[in-house]
């Protein structure tokens, strides 16, 4: 029942967006965070076929079925999160990079990864100032159960808040910040374990990149409403 | 008729300070190619970046190891054209009628100019984006294609102080790059400021229709009972007529090894 074929014209050197009628699953087998239950994972896969020529293209990708909630708690002024309705204490490690030379090898993400896992912790924030991590890393926190916090690239001490005060409006290309933001978040955003977009390191970004991303970053509006009978 | 789907470009690939190279990207894609690792070309680590290639071939102490960071020279001082480097390698890729391949560099550190064949294209800057640049005009159907990147460090590198200090003089803040480079409290700076081919390179083939960042959403009702699966897609026509295309989506649990449950 989890396989639906559409069919579709696609003009002459054109980009088109297409989305499936929604599929139904029954109880499915739920991703969970380390220490909460299984990282339970399906395999997507999606392939296009062209009249007059066969199997075009194909792609496929692990996904885990998991609700990440997250909000400010007034009365701590912590911020709380919920993994599939259920409250989750985290314990979470600060994360820079693998490598200072950016040798990033798969061996490496899975050893550090499943490390921290083995030390119990159920989050890994990557700072602002290292990397927007790779495909990699947020497949082994897929499979070993690491909520991910990532940020984007702005830092106290680089923007606006270090002594001296330097960059006070960020960096100089705010379309290019957007530009770059927007494509890792295409990167990243099918992992079962990104739990949260932040936008840098003890600092908000400038006025309009904060906007930016905390408007494309919400929730589209036909999620919300969205209850099929 | 190739294969679909990415092939990784990621073995024999040969690098060069671009201050020692006289020729142009074209004539190193077209007349005059690198033979192989003779000076001043060296075996490349891609991805990587410009000081790992160095230090795989010693021509840097490793950074890791006590003050040898001390002995390799800081951009600032070296200036950006001592980082800048060229990168090389050669790729097959046999087409049949109506494929098209495009060539993708997952992330640069921090812009770059192309070159396939004789043909020039630019990657724009920034280090947190993705190139893809459509190359099935330029391929040699039947030998090897020459493929050549002059990859430049980040804008404003700035300058380390002598107290060192969480970002350095911070320049590196005007640019969209990791900032950690100009050292912190923890760590002492990246001399080459991570520049570089810093992530993959693949080339990938497809027929007249493409699949691009698809977008998987589950909803959840009745205390996670029924759940659903919102799956869209971006679909690209390269061809030059209208594709009558049927796409299918299809969603397994991967037992052990390759038994997969539909």
């Amino acid at each position: 029942e989890h396989l639906q074929t559409q069919h579709l014209s696609v003009p002459p050197s054109t980009q088109v967006q297409f989305t499936f009628p929604e599929l139904f699953f029954y109880k499915p087998n739920l991703w969970w965070p380390n220490g909460m239950g299984k990282q339970s994972l399906y395999k997507v896969g999606i392939t296009v076929e062209v009249k007059g020529y066969g199997e075009s293209d194909s792609w496929s990708h692990p996904f885990g079925f998991r609700k990440i909630e997250s909000y400010i708690d007034d009365g701590t002024g912590g911020r709380l999160f919920k993994v599939n309705g259920q409250p989750i204490f985290i314990r979470g490690g600060n994360w820079i990079l693998s490598d200072g030379l950016l040798r990033l090898s798969k061996k490496r993400y899975k050893t550090d990864i499943k490390f921290h896992a083995d030390m119990n912790f159920n989050m890994i924030r990557c700072w602002g100032g290292g990397l927007a991590e790779r495909p990699e890393f947020y497949h082994y926190c897929d499979i070993y159960g690491l909520l991910v916090w990532q940020e984007f690239w702005i830092t106290g001490d680089c923007d606006g808040r270090g002594i001296p005060v330097s960059n006070p409006n960020g960096p100089l290309d705010h379309d290019l910040f957007m530009l770059c933001a927007r494509d890792t978040v295409k990167l990243l955003r099918n992992h079962p374990s990104l739990a949260l977009w932040v936008g840098g390191n003890e600092q908000t970004p400038p006025e309009d990149i904060n906007t930016s991303l905390k408007n494309d970053l919400k929730l589209h509006p036909y999620f919300r409403s969205f209850n099929k009978i | 008729m190739a294969e679909i789907g990415k092939t990784k470009l990621d073995s024999g690939w040969l690098a060069a300070r671009s201050t020692e190279i006289d020729l142009t990207g074209i004539q190193l894609t077209t007349t005059h190619p690198p033979a192989g690792p003779s000076s001043p070309w060296m075996e490349a680590v891609v991805p990587g970046t410009v000081l790992g290639t160095l230090l795989k071939n010693n021509h840097v102490p490793d950074p890791f190891y006590g003050l040898e960071n001390e002995a390799i020279i800081d951009i600032a001082d070296s200036g950006r054209e001592y980082y800048t480097f060229w990168f090389f390698t050669t790729f097959p890729c046999k087409l049949s009628g109506n494929q098209h391949v495009d060539l993708n560099f997952r992330a640069i550190n921090y812009s770059a100019e192309v070159y396939l064949n004789g043909h020039k294209k630019l990657l724009p800057k920034g280090m947190f984006r993705r190139h893809s640049l459509d190359v099935t005009d330029i391929l040699h159907p039947d030998s090897q294609n020459l493929l050549a990147v002059l990859v430049y460090p980040p804008d404003n590198p700035g300058t380390i102080p002598p107290e060192g200090g969480q970002g350095g003089d911070h320049e590196i803040g005007k640019d969209v790059a990791a900032q950690y480079v100009e050292g912190w409290d923890w760590m002492t700076p990246i001399r080459d400021r991570n520049t570089g081919i810093w992530d993959e390179v693949s080339i990938s083939v497809t027929g007249p229709v493409k699949i691009t960042d698809p977008h998987l959403v589950s909803s959840f009702f009745d205390d996670y009972k029924r759940v659903y699966l919102h799956t869209t897609t971006e679909l690209e026509n390269k061809s030059a007529w209208v594709a009558e295309c049927s796409l299918s989506i299809q969603v397994t649990t991967e037992l052990e090894g390759n038994i997969c449950l539909v």
